[in-house]
């Protein structure tokens, strides 16, 4: 048997959200440690890594390891039918062929429950290594949607420069050219508005700004984001999910031709 | 302009 609860059913829209527009299906792997999913999106170009703790559900219990393939348009539209502030549970048998997700209004007044079937999803997964990187920067999640939607108006790439004194995101095309460049902040006082970066080394890469605005649909999960980047290998762009979690996408960097 | 690798140039399937 495997239930989850979860008080803030806001936590589980705005992760589909986040990754509703790359993926259309995806496994949810449910052990007693907690959920994980990785999908690459159609493309193979991007993935998706997602984890959900156990311990920030106020209930949960795994039996028995599960992996409920899950259409993402489906389970999407079961989601609108929570209001935000709505406690929602999803649980399934063992080996069970449909995942039922039960929203309880907060007076206990109106209790809904949804019963979705199961894909059988052979999604493979890919090894990620641990890597050091040789540029760690955090900012302000809002400030790095914004900046991706306005060059992505510019060119189909966005060339990140990471440097000790900052970051520099840069686009060209037909219309022009853009730059928008962020110092590292010195001592700001909330920690959710500052950009930081840690440089081992100073890096440049060039992504398709498209990817990189899919991703920030994560945007509403956290205020912050971090992006981690060394030459040659894919870009990590990575927002907590509260206490409970983290959501991560990857970019294999675009290599002159 | 510039070619898009797949992230299978990069993590191995296992």
């Amino acid at each position: 048997m495997f239930e989850a609860r979860l008080v803030q059913s806001s936590i589980l829209k705005k992760v589909l959200e986040a990754i509703k527009d790359l993926l259309n299906e995806a496994t949810f792997d449910c052990s007693d440690s907690g959920i994980q999913l990785q999908a690459m999106d159609n493309s193979h170009v991007s993935l998706v890594s997602m984890n959900l703790r156990s311990d920030g559900f106020d209930k949960y219990r795994c039996d028995r390891n599960i992996s409920m393939g899950m259409n993402l348009g489906s389970m999407t539209k079961i989601l609108k039918c929570a209001a935000n502030e709505d406690v929602v549970t999803m649980k399934a048998q063992d080996n069970a062929d449909t995942v039922t997700f039960v929203f309880e209004s907060p007076n206990q007044e109106k209790v809904s429950d949804y019963e979705m079937k199961l894909m059988n999803l052979d999604q493979e997964h890919l090894g990620i290594p641990e890597t050091e990187y040789a540029c760690v920067v955090r900012l302000p999640a809002g400030e790095f949607a914004r900046i991706c939607r306005d060059l992505s108006q510019f060119g189909e790439s966005v060339v990140i420069s990471c440097t000790k004194e900052g970051v520099k995101f840069s686009s060209a095309g037909d219309i022009g050219s853009a730059n928008i460049k962020l110092a590292q902040t010195s001592n700001v006082d909330k920690e959710e508005l500052a950009v930081t970066v840690e440089m081992q080394e100073p890096v440049t890469l060039t992504f398709a700004s498209r990817y990189l605005n899919s991703f920030t649909k994560a945007t509403s999960l956290s205020n912050v984001v971090q992006l981690s980047m060394s030459p040659d290998v894919p870009l990590v762009v990575e927002y907590r999910i509260g206490e409970i979690g983290h959501i991560r996408y990857y970019l294999a960097p675009k290599i002159e031709d | 302009n510039n070619l898009q690798p797949f992230l299978k140039d990069f993590y191995v399937p296992h």
